[in-house]
């Protein structure tokens, strides 16, 4: 295991999954994670950008991960 | 998409930032 939890894993992988220049969008996250609370997203994003996983870009909403680019 | 240059330098910094505290995160953990 990476020390992530099954929820963090899941965005990650999506935001990963998403080779744009502009990274993956908050609405388009929320639209593939259909069931999952959006406090719980929050909460994922706000982990996995301290832990330096992943960056925003264009603006607050925007991610790309720090792996493999 | 195109972005502007300001936004690519935008994007750099905040992957540089992101970079240094996973190296950092990954330190502490050992």
């Amino acid at each position: 295991t990476n020390g992530l939890t099954p929820h963090q894993n899941q965005v990650l992988f999506l935001i990963k999954s998403c080779k744009g220049s502009e990274g993956m969008g908050f609405e388009e996250l929320k639209a593939r994670l259909q069931g999952m609370n959006v406090n719980t997203i929050k909460q994922a994003l706000d982990f996995l950008s301290n832990e330096g996983h992943i960056y925003s870009t264009v603006d607050d909403d925007h991610y790309k991960s720090t792996d493999g680019d | 998409t195109c972005l502007t240059e300001e936004q690519k330098r935008r994007i750099e910094e905040n992957r540089q930032k992101a970079l240094a505290r996973r190296a950092e995160r990954l330190a502490i953990q050992k």
